[in-house]
């Protein structure tokens, strides 16, 4: 579903900064592949060129076999709201919404209800444990409820390519857990999901591990940087 | 150093959250604290009242022997610059400054010529391992780069009191070790740091560990939540 021919990314800066080297890889549907390596390495750089959040400098990226690079802007917006849920490192959400409100954003292009769309928001914020903070403004959230909600917003149309880029940095060990089980959910139900981590717990327990470093992408079998 | 007498949180809402209940402890001098426990339980506003970002609605803070709640905000801002290092759990950046201008900062009503202070940021950013990046613009930097330049704002004066939210959240397990040396070094140096964290490297690594659950502040030597 993910081919990257050649795919780089430098960022002009000044100074350049060559944050993903030209990469040739594969994701085929229904993997669940682990990203990681040290801070500043590339991970983020890789996940948004993967979810349409950014182009690549060098390189073809084909998107279920299409190559993504050539649509235009409002084609790659709209092809993301159908088939891509994202996992924001900084969360990103709408600080003067509510929880529920956030949740419900991805649906609002689908032609879904709102009574349904509020539903099945709620039931997702549910899932990662904050049914009880549904109504809260996001700003009067704590740093891990927010990721929490961020989490909830990217799952909520169950999509078939979930990215997530370190979405358990603000967790307690126990949270992160129920967050793990919730992707692991997603990924039993056949979609391809792909998450940045610097957890070795969530890093163990994919099937694939990408390890990145200085922009160049391995493959390895060692769960986690030592 | 820290003397907490009864000090509550109630955020108004609506609804009212509880999100400190009345709490008694002390922090002397040169400890070194962990707090732990879930997310939402109420680690951040714990630190934000002890760090002088919020007032308690219920009890009395005493820092260094003084009631800081019956100071004015311009006096509590003064404190809180001469004697407070502060690593957010959201970074709070300046995203328009580079990496070295926003080390800066804390140095800049204490007197100390520009020369000096722009060392001293660089030599704190070479600490996090942020030397090649010090010129580049704070919102061009990686989220893991973006939370060790939080950390080293907080360490350049070499604050007394180092308060910390969770300051390796988005760091791999080397990096974040090497923040944990730099924290170490400011205790070796007889001052006082109290650090949330979900990380259990971090929790067992101090003398002293907090737990938060639900607003109640528990003493506990158990290094993590399982
Ligand atoms: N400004 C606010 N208004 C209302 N409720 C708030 C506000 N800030 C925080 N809260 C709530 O108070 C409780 C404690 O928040 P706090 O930020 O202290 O948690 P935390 O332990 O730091 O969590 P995390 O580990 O997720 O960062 C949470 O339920 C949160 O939703
Ligand atoms: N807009 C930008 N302009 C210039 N350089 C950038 C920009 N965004 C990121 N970089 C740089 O590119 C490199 C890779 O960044 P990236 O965000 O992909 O790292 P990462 O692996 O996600 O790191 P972390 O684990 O800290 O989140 C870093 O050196 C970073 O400073
Ligand atoms: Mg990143
Ligand atoms: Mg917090």
């Amino acid at each position: 579903v993910i081919e990257f021919d050649g795919v780089g990314r430098t960022y002009p800066g000044p100074p350049p900064v060559h944050a993903l080297q030209p990469t040739t890889l594969t994701v085929r549907k229904g993997e669940f592949v682990a990203v990681i390596g040290p801070s500043g390495s590339g991970k983020s750089t890789f996940l948004n060129i993967t979810g349409l959040l950014d182009r690549p400098t060098a390189g073809t990226y084909r998107l279920d076999g299409m190559d993504v690079d050539t649509l235009g802007e409002s084609e790659r917006t709209a092809l993301r709201g159908r088939r891509i849920g994202f996992v924001f490192q900084a969360f990103h959400l709408l600080s003067h919404r509510t929880a529920v409100e956030n949740v419900m954003v991805p649906m609002a292009y689908a032609g879904v209800a709102r009574r349904k769309r509020h539903r099945l928001a709620l039931e997702t914020l549910r899932h990662v444990g904050l049914g009880h903070r549904a109504q809260a403004m996001s700003n009067q959230l704590s740093g891990g409820e927010r990721q929490r909600v961020a989490v909830a917003r990217a799952l909520v149309t169950r999509p078939s390519l979930l990215l997530c880029d370190e979405p358990t940095g603000n967790l307690d060990t126990t949270t992160a857990g129920s967050v793990l089980e919730l992707l692991d959910g997603l990924h039993r139900d056949g979609q391809t999901v792909v998450v940045v981590t610097h957890n070795p717990d969530v890093a163990a327990h994919t099937q694939r591990r990408l390890l990145i470093q200085d922009g160049h992408v391995h493959e390895t079998t060692q769960g986690a940087l030592a």
